[in-house]
This record gives C-alpha cells, sequence and structure tokens, in this order.
C-alpha cells in the first residue's frame, strides 16, 4: 500500500479514537493554506514551547495544566458600529458539541487593549454581548469575567471560565459565545472615520479553551480499584528485594 | 516448583532464539509528518520519533522482558504441548506521550498530549 494516502489506510480502520480525530480534524490536503504567522500562531507556538521540548516529549515541569488548549478564532464578522466615542465590534466564536471525554478545565479570552490605526490610538477591551447600550464598562464587570491580566504591551487575557459554564457550555450541539470586542477613541477625534481595513478583524482576540482528556484516567479507574495500582508497585519492590 | 518446569526445557540456543542481536528490543526510528502525509496540518515537532520493537522472544522469558505470566505459560504450551500455539511476540511494553501542535480545517489551532506514542520499552506477550 505504499504511495496510498495515510487518510485512507486510517479509514480501514475508523473505531480508534486517534484515528477517528485525526480523520475529523485534518483539513483536505487539497486546500492547504500557507500558516499566517500572525499573533494567534505566536501565542500557541510559545505555549508549545513552554510545555514540550523539540521532540515533542511533553516537558515534566509544563504548567498548562491541561493536556488540549484550542484557540477558537471569531466568526468573520467586521459589522462594527460607533456609538459615541466606543467602536463596537461583535466576536461570534463557534463552539464545537461537547464530547464526554474532554473536561473543559478553563478559558480564556486575548485580547488587543491597544489598537494603533493610522492616525488613530485605542484603548480596547472585551464583555459579554448585552444588547443595551454602553456606558462605562469594564471586562471585570461581566459576570463570570475576572480581572484580565496584561500578557504583553498590546494584549491582555481575561478568564471567562465561569461566564462559559454558567452561560452556554451545558447547551447541546454548536453553541455560539458571543462578546465584544469595544474601543474607546481618544476624546476630540470622535465622528472621523477610522481606518478599519487596517486592523485584521481575525487578530484582535481570540479565545482559549483548556481541556482535560480524562478518557485514559476512566480507563484505568476501570482496570485497577483504587489504590491497587499503588499497591502493586510496592509489592513488586519489595519481591525485588526478597528475590536479591 | 517453576523452575522444576522450566528445567524441562532445553536452553536457549542460537537455531531457536536467533542470534544475540536479534532478540526482542527497541529499535529507534524517526520519521516525518511530511512522510506520514500529514504536514499539512501538523505545525509541531517537525519528526516524530515512534520506535518500534523488533525480535525474536527467547524460550525462557527472563525477568527484565516483563513478559506476563500468561506469555511464559505460553512458550510452555507451544514447546511441550501444541506447536501450532505461537510462541509470544515482541511488542511494546511502555510508551510515552507526545504533544503536537496542529491547525484544524475551520482555521482553530490545537495543542495537544497525544498518549501512547512513543514505544520506550518492550516485552514478549
Amino acid at each position: 500500500k505504499v504511495g496510498q494516502p495515510s487518510t485512507a489506510l486510517l479509514a480501514e480502520a475508523p473505531t480508534s479514537p486517534l484515528i477517528r480525530e485525526l480523520l475529523e480534524e485534518a483539513p483536505d490536503k487539497q486546500q492547504r493554506k500557507p500558516w499566517v504567522l500572525g499573533h494567534p500562531m505566536r501565542y500557541m507556538l510559545e505555549l508549545y514551547q513552554r510545555s514540550a521540548d523539540a521532540r515533542g516529549h511533553p516537558r515534566e515541569n509544563r504548567t498548562i495544566g491541561a493536556t488540549m488548549v484550542r484557540l477558537v478564532r471569531p466568526l468573520a464578522n467586521v459589522a462594527r458600529s460607533l456609538r459615541g466615542l466606543w467602536h463596537i465590534q461583535p466576536l461570534d466564536f463557534l463552539l464545537r458539541p461537547n464530547r464526554a471525554a474532554y473536561q473543559l478545565v478553563r478559558a480564556t479570552v486575548v485580547y488587543r487593549h491597544q489598537l494603533h490605526l493610522t492616525g488613530f490610538h485605542l484603548s480596547c477591551h472585551v464583555e459579554p454581548w448585552v444588547q443595551k447600550s454602553p456606558t462605562n464598562h469594564f471586562p471585570s464587570s461581566g459576570r463570570g469575567f475576572s480581572k484580565p491580566s496584561q500578557i504583553s504591551k498590546a494584549w491582555t487575557e481575561m478568564d471567562i471560565t465561569q461566564h462559559i459554564r454558567e452561560g452556554l457550555w451545558n447547551l447541546k450541539g454548536h453553541r455560539v459565545l458571543q462578546l465584544r470586542f469595544m474601543c474607546q477613541q481618544q476624546k476630540g477625534r470622535e465622528g472621523l472615520e477610522l481606518p478599519w481595513h487596517d486592523a485584521s478583524s481575525l487578530d484582535t482576540a481570540f479565545l482559549l479553551l483548556y481541556f482535560n482528556d480524562t478518557h485514559k484516567s476512566v480507563q484505568k479507574a476501570k482496570l485497577l480499584p483504587g489504590g491497587l495500582e499503588d499497591f502493586m508497585e510496592r509489592e513488586s519492590s519489595l519481591l525485588l528485594r526478597r528475590a536479591r | 516448583r517453576a523452575g522444576s518446569i522450566t528445567s524441562k526445557i532445553p536452553g536457549p540456543s542460537q537455531d531457536h532464539d536467533g542470534p544475540e542481536s536479534n532478540q526482542c528490543s527497541l529499535h529507534h526510528f524517526q520519521v516525518s509528518f511530511h512522510q506520514l502525509g500529514w504536514d499539512h496540518w501538523i505545525i509541531a515537532p517537525n519528526l516524530y520519533t515512534p520506535n518500534y520493537c523488533k525480535g525474536t522472544c527467547p524460550r525462557v522469558l527472563r525477568y527484565g522482558l516483563n513478559s506476563p505470566n500468561h506469555a511464559i505459560i505460553q512458550n510452555l504450551v507451544n514447546e511441550l504441548v501444541d506447536q501450532s500455539v505461537p510462541q509470544p511476540c515482541c511488542v511494546p511494553y511502555k510508551y510515552v506521550p507526545i504533544s503536537i501542535l496542529l491547525i484544524e480545517a475551520n482555521g482553530n489551532i490545537l495543542y495537544k498530549e497525544y498518549e501512547d506514542m512513543i514505544a520506550q520499552s518492550c516485552t514478549c506477550r
């Protein structure tokens, strides 16, 4: 079967969870696009380098706290509106259906808190989508939103685990997390047309979902009742000493 | 008691167990994701070292091979009772995970630790 596409070979054994994932998630080779080294990609490359070595071995001292991290980009929705000094951009994140084996441990939103467009300087934040007109909202006022922490000169990360868990995580099927990216213009420049085309709509914010794979621990628990594994390890070392 | 059973089995011989270099052991093996046809979506690592186990299983399974009791009995059955029952095979015993960074069909980026992706030691079972 040399020369046959690997996906065709995998399709012959679709029951394995690994193979099912590979077949479902892998983009079509024909639709291959060049990887864009924007901030989302840089962020994930740094996360990878912190968590694994060059050969892919997970680092012993990794602090990631999860076995899977998915970076979700917002849907390409660029319909921005202007209300006074505020420029508002809806951010819709499509969340895939939950899988029983994966447990959500954390969710954060990473966004630009400073946006420099030609001749304009804007201060931005992210908050839950609400229909009422904005006043002086701050991200921490949103229910389930924690205090944001600055991760670089222009980027901020904010924990929204509680917001996601309480709001829509347990709904079935595909769900949409609706947030809004709000930027405040400098006083005295209101009413001027902002060169939004300078800012890539996909590069102002992204969502990070941290999961733990419970599949392995469940399997282990089924095979070995609690404490038995430890007992066996202790016992085997005892046997070794006895043999000696 | 085990000794009295195993003593009936002839000792290791070159013709049955093969030369020492052919004994069941872990072999280093590296492959690129390009060779597997996955380089269009796997970003890191560049190379994958799954390794593999190869070689002949000895007739008397020594302790270091971590063979289960069943493999020891199967060897005895092959030797003493019925040669149509095969000898144990040389297979991976312990594995380690690998972290992969990949880009999904919808443009999302995924970091994931996959269990049991690299063979670390071998056993006869």
